[in-house]
């Protein structure tokens, strides 16, 4: 229905602004419709990080269309929260200070929202309030372990 | 609704009965390259429901049955069982008022798919149903697989309309 | 043929005036999100002869000019210079008799795109034909871009024969 | 032409076969014909990792398909070396081990090939002779900067 159709874009827009400032501490961000008729009209994103004027989504660097991709998911979870919310490597092409941003704010919305991250990253680790290690002993048999997050970041530093 | 557990048998690289405890809203799922950790979400996807084998990097949908190493022989049937805390509410349909929902899916070679919730056998659409309005569901936005992060910015025009409307 | 040192003018982000200096056998290139990494190694692509905008992550091969910022405006034309230490040969045609061969490629707003080697102006094609048969190209396998080595195990089998059919 | 072509695809065969062999610490690999007829039949790619029996390549892992495509990558640079390699963020997937295997393969075939590498990752910039460092001081401009190997190691070190 078009009503519908037209809150649901309206709210998403208005997080996805706002939630794509708090991610990049600045610059401006919302869908765009390409036709009228919302009913069949395609949607594209606008988005602009602080200070920047690129034309397109396109020409924006891996790490931040990662960060803009999470922006909108985020928006769309606020919209209509499912309890939980799976991701995997995620945070892959993001930089360390991107990285922390991601996390503070799955911190935030972890209140409300249980999250199950898989991750290589050890700044995304530091985050989990438990971690399960997968290991594959024998080959091609996965098995899984319970891991102490203070002793696996422990391990990580010694390793570094 | 939270994830207590998810058990999984003969679900990929998981042959053997397997157990994991979801404890706490931030749970990590950490290891080297390969050792099964996007299994463990395929095996949430597919509990849920998933119909498309190649959303689960497979040809059919019995490639999601464990298919044997150097030194396993492979095994017929593939089973994942996801519990949930319902004490608060969130689940919609006759199981609504159940502290605790266990959905379970099993596959076997012959590419049978049965369905259950708390050990009732039920059809796919009532699993569908259970999560009705919760944006829980193999294709909800609530999981987000590998590599898919990037495409979710870049999709065309008409892919990211259907995208927000599976979210109205 | 080794790389000796990148200019670049005007092309994406780096608008002002930038020469990279390449020494040494392995060269790292880091820096945070956003801040030009991809854009040096799509310059490189780019002075060789790349002719698709999309695979320039544009709309039109102007998009590769310097667009303008919040506190800066728009330059009219974007200039890549790269240069090649060629005193141990690898280069064919009329320059192959040179130590050094400076590749150059300049683009104007109005789509103008001119190419040069050692000064002299030349065609696309005389670009390409320099390195015939050694592999490098913007399309040769020499340059992997951001997020392509995973098409590259998943391409369809016509595309793998093309790929493979380009290192013949 | 039919007899070069399957020069190349013979070369390439044994190559990525040993170089999948290397990467892996084990398992077999190879390139497969879908047709009759070389001049226009398919290629598909076969590979094993060290006691695996996975059917096709679609169910390997992020980290196992990056370290197959690379495996493929350097068996055609070997039959036809580039004077030098570009690579954006190849080692993106990969865990800590693979990373490394992945540095011994480039330290090996940097001794004829100029390998230049856009990554994020310490240990891949513990294998550079050259680290340059490329900032945003101004938003949306660009600016290099020559980063001391040693230096930058150790400051990573700090803030983990
Ligand atoms: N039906 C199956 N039977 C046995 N093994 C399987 C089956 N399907 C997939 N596998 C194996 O599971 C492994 C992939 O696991 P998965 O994708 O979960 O790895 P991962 O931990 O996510 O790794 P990465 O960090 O590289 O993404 C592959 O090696 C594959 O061979
Ligand atoms: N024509 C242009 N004019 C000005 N800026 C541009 C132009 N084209 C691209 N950019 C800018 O360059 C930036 C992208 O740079 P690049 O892709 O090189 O980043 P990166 O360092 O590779 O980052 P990541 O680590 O996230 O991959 C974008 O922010 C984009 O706005
Ligand atoms: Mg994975
Ligand atoms: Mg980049």
């Amino acid at each position: 229905t078009r009503e519908r159709l037209q809150h649901t874009y309206d709210a998403v827009n208005r997080n996805f602004s706002e939630l794509f400032a708090t991610l990049f501490d600045g610059g401006q961000a919302r869908l765009e419709l390409l036709g009228e008729e919302i009913l069949d009209s395609g949607v594209q994103v606008f988005a602009q990080p602080p200070g920047k004027r690129n034309s397109t989504i396109h020409l924006l660097s891996g790490g931040e269309k990662a960060m803009t991709a999470l922006a909108l998911v985020f928006a769309i979870f606020r919209l209509n929260p499912a309890p939980f919310c799976l991701m995997d490597e995620v945070d892959a092409p993001l930089d360390d200070s991107n990285t922390e941003r991601f996390c503070a704010m799955v911190r935030k919305m972890s209140q409300h929202i249980q999250f199950v991250f898989v991750t290589h990253n050890k700044i995304a680790m530091e985050m989990a309030q438990q971690l399960i290690g997968v290991t594959m002993q024998e080959s091609g048999v996965s098995r899984i372990v319970e891991v102490d997050v203070e002793e696996a970041l422990r391990m990580v530093e010694e390793i570094a | 609704l939270r994830l207590i557990h998810l058990k999984l048998a003969g679900f990929k690289s998981f042959v053997d009965p397997t157990t994991l405890h979801l404890r706490g809203q931030r749970v990590g799922i950490v290891g080297p390259n390969g050792c099964g950790k996007s299994n463990i979400i395929e095996a949430v996807r597919w509990v849920l429901g998933e119909s498309s084998a190649r959303e689960l990097r497979g040809d059919s949908m019995q490639d999601v049955i464990f298919n044997g190493t150097a030194t396993r022989k492979p095994v017929s049937r593939a089973s994942v069982e996801l519990h949930f805390d319902n004490s608060l509410g969130g689940a919609s349909g006759q199981w609504a008022h159940y502290a605790e929902i266990a959905v379970k899916r099993v596959i076997e070679r012959n590419g049978q798919s049965s369905y259950y919730i708390n050990s009732v056998q039920v059809r796919r659409r009532d699993v569908l149903d259970l999560f009705l309005g919760t944006g829980v569901g193999s294709r909800a936005y609530g999981i987000i697989g590998q590599n898919t992060i990037s495409r979710i910015v870049e999709a065309k025009p008409e892919e990211l309309r259907i995208f927000l409307e599976e979210a109205a």
